[in-house]
This record gives C-alpha cells, structure tokens and sequence, in this order.
C-alpha cells in the first residue's frame, strides 16, 4: 500500500511554466465569461430602457406586468434587500481583517531591521553581516503590492455602494407584496388593444429568442469553466527532449486547443445579440408609434423601466458582493502564506543575529 | 470584473 509522497515533485522550470500556464488560463476564463456576461448586462439595460419585455404584457393598465412580477419574486427567492445589506456591512471587516495581516507582517520586517541598524552602528565593521534592509527588499516589494491590490477593493467595494444607493429604493419596492407593488405603479389606461397585432408578436419573438440566447449563455458559461487539462506531461517531456520549455508557445497553443471552439461560440453569441437587438429597436418604434402616449402612460412606463433595471442591479450587486468576499477570502490565504514567509526570515535573522552578537562579546 | 485579479499573487516567489 504504499504511496510516493513525491509522486507529484516536479522539478522548478515545470512548476514555474505550471502556474504561469495556469495564469493564463484564469485570464482566458475570465475574458471569455466577461464578455458574455458584459453582453448580457448590455441586452438587459436596453431592454429595461424600451420597458421591455413589460410593455407587451401591460394591457390592463394597472395590474403589475407578468415579467416585473417575476423579477420581484426572483429578488424576494434570492434573499432581498438584507442579503445583500449583510453582505455590504461585511465588506469592511474582511478589508481590515486583510490589512491587519499585511500590516503586522511588514511591522515584524521594520523591528527586526531596526534593531539590526542600531547592532551595526554598535559595532560597526565588526557587525559584518548583509543588511536586513537589502534582505527584506522582494518581500516589502510583495507587501507594495497586496496594499495596491487592497487599495483597488476599497475603491471596488465603493463602486458597490453606490450602485446600491443608487438603486435600494426601487429593489425595496419589488421586494413588497404585489398589492403594494401595484400600487406604487401610476396606472394608465388600457393601451389601445394591440394584442392581436403582428408588431406584437414579432417582438414577442424576438425577446424569447434573446431569453433563449441568455440560457444558452449560462451552460457555456459553466462548460468554459470546467475546462481542465494537465499540462505536466507536456512541459516534463519538453524538459526531457530539449532541456528547456517554450512555455508560451506550449501554453498557447493548448488554451487555442482548449477554448478555440468556445471563443467561436462566444463571437456567435455577442453577434447574435447585436442582430437581436437591432431587430427589437425597430419593431419598438413601430410599436410605440402604434400605441397612443400620454402622460399618463408614460409616467407608468417610467416606473416600470425603473423597476426593471432595479431587478438587472439587484442581479449584478449580488454578483459584485459575491466577487468582492470571494476576493477578500482568497486574499487572506495568500496573505497569511506571505506572514508566514516574513515570521520565517524574520526568526532566522534573529538566530543568526544572537549568535553573532555571542562571538563578538566572546572576542 | 470588479475586483482585482489575484492570480499573479498566488505565484510563489522563492527566496534564494
């Protein structure tokens, strides 16, 4: 039964080109889940702005459209306004968390320097080892750079708190009960009835065609993501035959191998939806020319689109607060990897220094 | 995203 605990060593060059190959990767994911997901926002904010897909369903006038319903019960299911008030209110706690770890490494660096400063002004030449500040140099390069990321997340964690300022009052109110929702919707009487008209029907149309595209979106999302692939093989091999790896060309061409055929897939998507979109555009002037507005009428699409692009807010502050604490968890493993490397040369240069300081009391 | 990307950080520098 017995198991090689070295089974998985690999020599430095292939564990370098492994985590630069698996950088890339994250960066491939990302670009492509991004752009899908910047899409979908994009579809989602023309969409709230023509007060669609409302619009077709508001025939009565004063009853809340089947598709704001919805939306309010999806808010209410994932949670509400407190999920993510919670959620806000635990930003600040994660940031300081993360700030006191980095601080208190970088304090350990500056007292074990200090003391070696006054030790070397003490007894000058004799104290004849390399300065801790040339020591500590990479490490307090590392500590500049996790402040500058932690720097970048409280600007991110702002952005977050006024998209929900901007949009609390609106999500509050798809969070009531429906009688109190439709209250708060100015009513106006019933459009003239455009049920039966082709106009309708071809906006009808094309929105499922764009809700089918959105589904279709979250597998590929989920497909792009699942993507693994096991490049040690290749660079151990390479290692062996050449003596080196080309990583990068190694790497590229497995990530076209790996997300070639997704990428295409992404590219039909975003030009899908231009051709969707475009298409809704000119069936909506049509449709607005053919409905009678008043003023009446407009105030109530005014709260409708207010209340559509509440929900789509809601969706992407529930995304962004997920992002910022997944962030400020993995941030805190890394940082605690990075403390202990500080506690570590830091208790070496304490060893070395008591044993220097005995020789030159001795002598 | 929204949130700076952590993957160049979680690369392990060794030091000599």
């Amino acid at each position: 039964k017995f198991t090689d605990l070295f089974e998985k060593m690999v020599p430095m060059a292939v564990q370098q080109s492994m985590s630069i190959y698996s950088q890339r990767k994250a960066e491939t994911v990302n670009r492509l889940v991004g752009s899908l997901r910047e899409a979908t926002n994009l579809c989602n904010g023309v969409l709230a702005s023509l007060n669609l897909p409302a619009a077709l369903e508001d025939l009565s006038g004063d009853s809340v459209p089947q598709s704001i319903a919805e939306k309010a019960r999806s808010i209410v299911q994932q949670g509400g306004l407190q999920s993510i008030e919670q959620l806000i209110k635990d930003l600040p706690e994660l940031l300081t968390r993360n700030r006191e770890i980095l601080d208190e490494s970088l304090k350990m660096l500056d007292d074990e320097e200090t003391t070696d400063n006054e030790l070397r002004a003490k007894f000058n030449q004799r104290w004849n080892r390399t300065p801790s500040g040339d020591l500590y140099k990479p490490l307090r390069a590392e500590g500049a750079n996790f402040r500058n990321v932690l720097d970048k997340a409280v600007q991110a964690d702002q952005v977050v708190r006024d998209r929900y300022g901007a949009h609390c009052d609106m999500i509050a109110l798809l969070c009531k009960s429906e009688d109190e929702l439709s209250a708060a919707i100015p009513s106006a009487n019933p459009t003239k009835t455009l049920q039966g008209s082709e106009v309708v029907n071809v906006l009808r149309s094309l929105l499922s065609q764009l809700d089918e595209m959105k589904k279709e979106r979250d597998t590929l999302e989920e497909e792009i993501k699942a993507v693994t692939f096991d490049m040690s093989t290749s660079f151990l091999t390479a290692l062996a035959q050449d003596g080196a790896i080309n990583e990068e060309q190694l790497s590229l061409s497995q990530l076209d191998q790996s997300y070639g055929t997704y990428n295409q897939r992404v590219q039909a998507s975003l030009h899908m939806q231009e051709e969707l979109l475009g298409k809704v555009q000119t069936s909506h002037q049509d449709f607005s020319s053919l409905k009678q507005s008043n003023a009446e009428t407009n105030q109530r699409e005014e709260v409708l689109k207010k209340l559509a692009s509440a929900h789509d807010s809601y969706v992407e502050i529930s995304n962004n607060l997920r992002e910022g604490t997944k962030f400020y968890n993995d941030l805190t493993e890394i940082l605690l990897k990075f403390q202990n490397k500080c506690s570590d040369i830091v208790f070496a240069r304490k060893t070395e220094r008591d044993e220097l300081l005995k020789d030159l009391q001795q002598s | 995203s929204l949130y700076p990307s952590l993957e160049d950080l979680k690369v392990d520098k060794v030091i000599r």
